[in-house]
């Protein structure tokens, strides 16, 4: 598969290209945290498309940037499951 | 520090990744 490029993504409409990015996210985070891949993905393509294509570049700034998003997800769920009794 | 990552992001979902059963 060739890498992604800007200009790749600049040639998409925005919608399609967090897909695209998120494509080749995917597969990366699936290998790392099975169960949550598609929630972390969906967190990662929050990031701007720029640094996004930096990461994808970088397998050790992406394994950190996953490890950040499972971190702030556990909490998240952590905090939800103490809020809602009501 | 604060995480800028949003835990309530839309979840992705992969149109050509298959998932192995």
């Amino acid at each position: 598969q060739e890498p992604l490029t800007a200009s790749m993504l600049a040639a998409a409409p925005p919608q399609e290209q967090k897909q695209m990015i998120g494509e080749r996210l995917y597969p990366l985070i699936h290998a790392m945290h099975t169960s949550l891949a598609g929630k972390i993905t969906g967190m990662l393509l929050e990031i701007d498309n720029s640094e996004l294509l930096l990461l994808l570049e970088s397998p050790e700034s992406l394994r950190s940037k996953i490890e950040e998003a499972v971190a702030v997800l556990q909490a998240h769920q952590a905090t939800e499951s103490t809020h809602k009794s009501g | 520090r604060k995480s800028t990552l949003n835990p309530n992001a839309k979840e992705f979902n992969p149109r050509s990744f298959a998932q192995p059963k």
